[in-house]
């Protein structure tokens, strides 16, 4: 119902209402918010448009409800349950962050095959064993998991969390992992970043 | 000369590529390239075309030559010196991976503010102390920043570096950063993955 391209702004407009509400700021016309976030103010206004409106003339955005209204699309409001598995470096930076649970996203577990990591204490929670995982996920019930696991072993913990009911992960293994209908996955290629980086440097030199 | 879109591909063509090149495997038809990464077959003749063509008729393109050329594209066979300002879980867990070496990004320096920090040994360097940048980044010359701060501290990071000739930034902070002319940002929301996940997990249930 909504385009896609709409659906890949909405997280930086809850970003930037969300700076403006902890600014104070009550209100904010379609101009202003095109020019903080390099939009045209009439892009806007028709992304806007496709949840109900909102903009009042002569008056602009509310901010609070509209960065309600844009939490509420973006399902936030109904709060998730997440896992990570691969209790690494990333996987730990990744518990620690306390800015998801702000967000709605409230971390019931954390997993690993390794040892040494099984019961460590990290952001709160004991590391749980992934060969147990049919023991703990269900109760736990999740609906996300994070998956910050070697990219050898990205493909069978997927599998194993899909197979266990979870129907939304996060991967940040440098593979891509293929899903059933049904299940959604996002990739954060941490290197594609890098490289893209790399690649606009290397056109500023030409120039 | 090489349009954007095509340009956002590259890095994942360099990913397949490598983890063909790891299976030995020596040569790839677009048809097989294709399916494995759901882009057209045509898609993937024109996209390759723009820089050179490689492929030959009945045999395919040649895996390593294309990895090659691609990695050249990148920029990534000239090598990068990188900096990570936020020495925090972060930029730990950053500055531990060792796979950004082996793509050709070698990380020379870590700064913080925090005395606690500053002196401790993470991934073989003492953390610098980056109210001294003045002092250390002209003679280690990187050409890459990753601002791994707190929101609150990312413009001022980032300005610092800037006046320091940085001209690449890797931004994970909660906020964007307006960068002059000639300096060229990525940002890296993951808070915008976990959310676009939440949309299409909220738009599964509706169905
Ligand atoms: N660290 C980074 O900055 C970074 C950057 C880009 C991509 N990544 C990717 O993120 C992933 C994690 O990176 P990292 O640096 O944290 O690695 P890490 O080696 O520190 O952590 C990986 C963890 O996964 C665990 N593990 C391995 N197999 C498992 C399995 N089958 N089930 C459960 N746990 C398992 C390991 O015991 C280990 O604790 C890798 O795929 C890496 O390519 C990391
Ligand atoms: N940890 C995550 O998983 C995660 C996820 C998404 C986004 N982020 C973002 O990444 C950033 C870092 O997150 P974190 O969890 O590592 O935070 P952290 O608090 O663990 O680390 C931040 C570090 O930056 C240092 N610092 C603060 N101001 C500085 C300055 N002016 N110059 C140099 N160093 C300074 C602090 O001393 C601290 O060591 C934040 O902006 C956060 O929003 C982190």
């Amino acid at each position: 119902k909504i385009s896609f391209e709409v659906i890949k702004r909405l997280p930086r407009y809850y970003r930037y209402l969300g700076e403006l509400k902890s600014n104070n700021i009550t209100r904010i016309s379609s101009k202003e918010l095109s020019r903080r976030m390099n939009v045209t103010a009439s892009q806007i206004r028709q992304d806007l448009n496709c949840f109900g409106g909102f903009g009042q003339q002569g008056y602009g955005y509310n901010v609070e409800d509209l960065h309600e209204a844009i939490g509420d699309i973006l399902g936030l409001n109904n709060g998730h349950k997440t896992i990570i598995v691969g209790a690494g470096n990333l996987g730990r930076a990744l518990a620690n962050y306390k800015s998801f649970e702000k967000r709605g996203f409230k971390l019931v577990g954390i997993f690993d095959i390794n040892n040494i990591k099984i019961g460590q204490n990290i952001a709160g929670l004991d590391v749980l064993d992934f060969n147990e995982a049919e023991k703990y996920i269900p109760d736990l019930a999740p609906d996300i998991a994070i998956i910050t696991v070697p990219k050898e072993a990205a493909g069978s913990v997927a599998k194993k969390v899909i197979s266990l009911g979870i129907k939304g992960l996060l991967n940040f293994s440098y593979t891509d992992i293929d899903v059933p209908d049904g299940v959604e996955i996002e990739n954060v290629h941490l290197s594609d970043s890098l490289m893209t980086l790399s690649y606009k440097l290397e056109q500023q030199k030409k120039l």
